[in-house]
């Protein structure tokens, strides 16, 4: 499985539409303090299930939907789609067929959020499962966040052997 | 179980081993499972030691030294059971400029060994550098975050005054 | 007692409001002391807002974002009762190059305004250019650290290659 | 009351002599990573009667004496002096009318340390006492760690408290 783009609206302070095409080898991200490189990778963990508010710097989930600029008002609703190549055909079913999977995930303000692949509205256990299979997912030690690399040398012995989990 | 655990194991350590050596131009490391009553439990100790010091506690090492370690050993995941995408948001902000040099010849080889997808956010010039392609984020409008397409020479502008 | 405390909070407070719309070029921010049953308890609530942003805890702003508040918060501490000395090891590593500069303003005037002695350790070349005096720790034995005095140019190329 | 010196001789990895003269103004450490520059603040908290090994990176106190490299051996015995200008007369009686404080800290492997202040040996609270009076001390907010600035930031309010208490 292959993943080819990352669509987000509405969701920190991406308010407008944003696309990110996500190809083979490097791609450097670059930016002055505080205009949203850490976002995206946020918007990334969160698509693909991530359950804790905290992890996202947030108090509560509403946290991750558009709060407003002095010029603009806050939105109600955040989205964000990952767009997977699924060519090998290693997705499970009843997804094992379709070429492309466009796994999305909505917040509404106050009401929680729901999950979808290819329109098909599932659990967030769904997709959590279906990045888990692929060797990915909001926990992945692959998703490194800001100041994290010196936690991971501090963290107790029991925590890290989390990293040896993924490898198995 | 228990045998899918210390297999991953080996692969990882074997992996990590190699790849901090080439990272710190020598010195060694490894990976020990602690002993637990708990056939699922025990913990991974991590001992490295840069060239000509002795091995000690990680938490003794430096900040940069510390961040070249745990990009080895996540690094030595990846080759065990390679992840399709790969996020670093700044891990080369503690190094100096030759240790971010390391960093980026690492980055590369894993392009050449892995299938991963690599997103690396960073302020380093030398690392700007040596991706295949740079996306700017700017905030044009206060607090509203867009993301276009730059080269190299509209990156470095970016970084170094208000976008 | 709690005269004290708010005193001091008072005067903190005022320093840390110029020091970070200094920093940021505009904005706000404030201090609160929160209430509770215990006269001399209660926590220190921070709140700060870049300019043209909304007011938001100060877990959501970004890494740079955070090191400046904090260095306006511990700069702003420094006003109300001068410390004869003070360390500030890489505070400058999540910084662009304009927030790099904006740090180093703020160090020059925290220069004029006290007599604390400030020792900064970097890796930022617009950092090094603004200091009265550098040293170089260097390791020219591998493992045992040594202290030199340098000049910038000296200053530059041991941070760009193996000392 | 002003800093005018450190003295190091087998801390950590200033297992030779090195003199740091501190003059006003904006002092600068440059140098690559892991050659010593942390060391050096580790150096100054601990002579001003730092008691946690935990903060100074290592596990127990003996961690701090240099451990040897492949080409040295172990030392057993560390010592960090600061020097203090005291013309203002502002210290504590007996040392009010000397115009120069040397405090030093010494440690010996498995004995413990030893604090004296011009020769005269004291206890660790005297010299903590000393440097609270001059608005200083292991855990002054003005001595900022490495990665240390956005724990203050994710501090409880509790915690944060304490950096007024420095003020007050
Ligand atoms: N829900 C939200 N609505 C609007 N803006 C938000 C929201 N959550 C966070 N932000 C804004 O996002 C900004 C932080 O973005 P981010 O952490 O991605 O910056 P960054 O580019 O990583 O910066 P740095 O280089 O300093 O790490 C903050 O200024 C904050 O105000
Ligand atoms: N007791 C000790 N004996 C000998 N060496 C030690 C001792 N304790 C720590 N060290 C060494 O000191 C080095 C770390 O130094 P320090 O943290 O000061 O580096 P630094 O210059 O701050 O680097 P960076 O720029 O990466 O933050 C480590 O490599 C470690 O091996
Ligand atoms: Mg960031
Ligand atoms: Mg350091």
């Amino acid at each position: 499985m292959k993943v080819t783009d990352l669509r987000v609206v509405g969701f920190k302070s991406f308010v407008d539409p944003v696309h990110l095409r996500i190809e083979p080898g490097l791609t450097g991200i670059v930016g002055p303090n505080g205009c949203g490189k850490s976002n995206i990778l946020e918007s990334l963990r969160w698509v693909m299930g991530a359950t804790s508010a905290r992890a996202l710097r947030g108090g509560e989930m509403d946290d991750v939907i558009f709060a407003g600029t002095d010029k603009r008002p806050a939105r109600d609703i955040a989205e964000v789609v990952i767009t997977l190549d699924n060519k090998d055909g290693r997705a499970p079913a009843p997804f094992d067929q379709d070429p492309v999977l466009e796994v999305a995930r909505k917040i509404r303000r106050a009401a929680g959020s729901t999950f979808r692949i290819n329109g098909k509205e599932v659990r967030a256990r769904d997709v959590q499962l279906l990045f888990a299979d692929a060797s990915t997912g909001a926990n992945s030690p692959a998703l490194v966040r800001q100041n994290q690399v010196s936690e991971l040398i501090n963290a107790k012995p029991e925590n890290r052997r989390r990293i040896l989990e993924e490898a198995a | 179980g228990k045998e899918r655990l210390v297999a991953a194991f080996e692969t990882v350590h074997g992996h990590f081993r190699v790849l901090f050596e080439a990272l710190f131009d020598g010195g060694s490391a490894e990976l020990r499972l602690t002993e637990s009553d708990d056939p699922l439990g025990g913990g991974l100790e991590v001992y490295a030691c840069p060239p000509g010091k002795k091995l000690q506690s990680l938490s003794l090492m430096s900040g940069g030294e510390q961040a070249l370690t745990a990009s080895a050993l996540i690094f030595a995941v990846f080759l065990s059971n390679p992840a399709p995408i790969c996020v670093l948001d700044e891990v080369d902000a503690p190094l100096d400029d030759s240790n971010v040099d390391r960093y980026c010849r690492l980055l590369n080889e894993m392009r050449q060994r892995t299938e991963t997808r690599f997103i690396v956010i960073t302020h380093h010039p030398i690392t700007m550098a040596r991706m295949d392609r740079l996306f700017g984020v700017t905030m044009a409008e206060r607090g509203v975050s867009q993301l276009v397409s730059v080269d190299l020479s509209r990156a470095e502008a970016l970084i170094s005054a208000d976008a």
